[in-house]
């Protein structure tokens, strides 16, 4: 496909590289980060697994969910630059659509650096009645990142 | 950071306090995330109670075999296998199969220390705020039995209420127990929990009765057995479990 969706694709990946702030930093209040590494984030990466804490308690929940007072979530972000076989994870895919992008590079996207495992977590709260309830919510915890 | 990278995790982000609207934005996405369409506010008393107690138990159990195993599945066959020490087998055997747990608290009772002359103990349950999608496969009443000095040998039966202000009542679930015996008793109400989710209009409560081996019915308050007047950890209720029908989807914004 030549749509003009992948050029949006490009023009956004591009804006990213030029210094806009990554999705997560928006989040970063209810986070916890062992690293102020603010010029970090602007160098080309390879596709990996990052530290994002989602703090139930800094959320000012902690009235309502009894455990856990947060979880690890991690998050995905990174370069998928030929060869792939370098990075971790990359999926068949990934390597042919990383073929693709190079005989057409404005117009295809290199692959994605997403999650290839997820994980679930169980959360215990409190409901309006005072019922407790302990849930199992899959696919929370990123395992593992790959290039998709 | 350098612990961090050791495991193949990298850290990005700078610590900084987020505004009112951003704050409240990703209070809203993770309340989605989590499938509640508001923050529940609930109304709590002070002293620990029952059911937060038990759930907390049954959350430490699941929590620490999910450490323990990175697949869900894995984690699931692993509790099978094992018994948990803390919730007795059956509720393990439950937890197992289900994505959901749910206690419920009593919300009336006509105890046997207050009315005298009742030889019965009622007790009433809300199982209508189940979350769309939930079946239900197990439920069971837990009711605590204090020591009591006579050593005699007492039957427990667990009835639902068909009509109100009648005798018309279906038996449900018996236990025998000793005046000697301590701690939770549980009944089987899995039947009665589902019929009350498909109708919460027939959801008119459930009695409890005690009588001797010589069929003497007696006062449920004289086996030990603990209600409304009792300490709040050690109150009646309901814990039910259900597994999800369908995936969760969250409703586009």
């Amino acid at each position: 496909s030549t749509s003009g969706k992948h050029w949006n694709l490009e023009k956004a990946k591009a804006s990213k590289e030029q210094g806009e702030l990554p999705i997560g930093n928006l989040t970063e209040s209810f986070m916890s980060s062992s690293s102020t590494n603010a010029g970090r984030r602007f160098l080309k990466q390879a596709c990996k697994k990052h530290e994002l804490y989602v703090s139930f308690r800094d959320l000012g929940w902690q009235d309502w969910i009894i455990a856990p007072e947060g979880y690890a979530a991690y998050y995905c972000d990174g370069e998928c630059a030929f060869p792939l076989n370098s990075y971790m994870n990359a999926t068949n895919h990934a390597i042919v659509q990383t073929l693709v992008h190079f005989i057409n590079p404005d117009t295809v996207p290199k692959p994605c650096c997403a999650p290839r495992e997820l994980q679930g977590i169980s959360v215990l709260y409190f409901d309006d009645g005072a019922n407790v309830i302990l849930k199992s919510y899959r696919n929370m915890v990123v395992a593992s990142c790959g290039c998709h | 950071a350098d612990s961090t990278l050791e495991h193949g995790i990298h850290s990005s982000f700078v610590h900084r306090r987020l505004r009112g609207q951003e704050r409240r934005e990703i209070q809203k996405e993770i309340l989605s995330v989590l499938g509640l369409s508001h923050r529940p506010r609930p109304h709590l008393h002070e002293k620990p109670t029952s059911a937060p107690t038990f759930m907390m138990d049954l959350y430490n159990s699941v929590n620490v075999r999910e450490e323990k195993n990175a697949e869900f599945s894995i984690f699931k066959q692993f509790l099978r296998d094992n018994e948990i020490s803390v919730v007795g087998p059956q509720e393990n055997h439950f937890l197992a199969d289900a994505d959901l747990v749910m206690s419920f608290v009593n919300l009336l009772e006509n105890d046997t220390e207050v009315c005298h002359q009742c030889y019965s103990k009622e007790l009433r349950f809300n199982l209508a705020d189940i979350p769309v999608g939930e079946q239900l496969t197990a439920a069971e009443l837990r009711i605590f039995k204090n020591q009591i000095p006579y050593n005699e040998t007492y039957q427990i039966s667990v009835y639902q209420v068909i009509e109100e202000n009648t005798s018309k009542l279906l038996k449900l679930d018996t236990q025998i127990i000793y005046g000697s015996d301590i701690g939770w008793l549980t009944f089987d109400i899995t039947s009665t929990s589902n019929a009350w989710v498909v109708n919460p209009q027939y959801s008119l409560g459930l009695q409890l009765m005690v009588e001797t081996i010589d069929h003497r019915r007696i006062q449920p308050g004289f086996v030990g057995l603990v209600g409304r007047s009792g300490p709040q950890e050690k109150q009646p209720f309901i814990v039910a479990f259900f597994r999800s029908e369908t995936n969760h989807l969250r409703s586009v914004r």
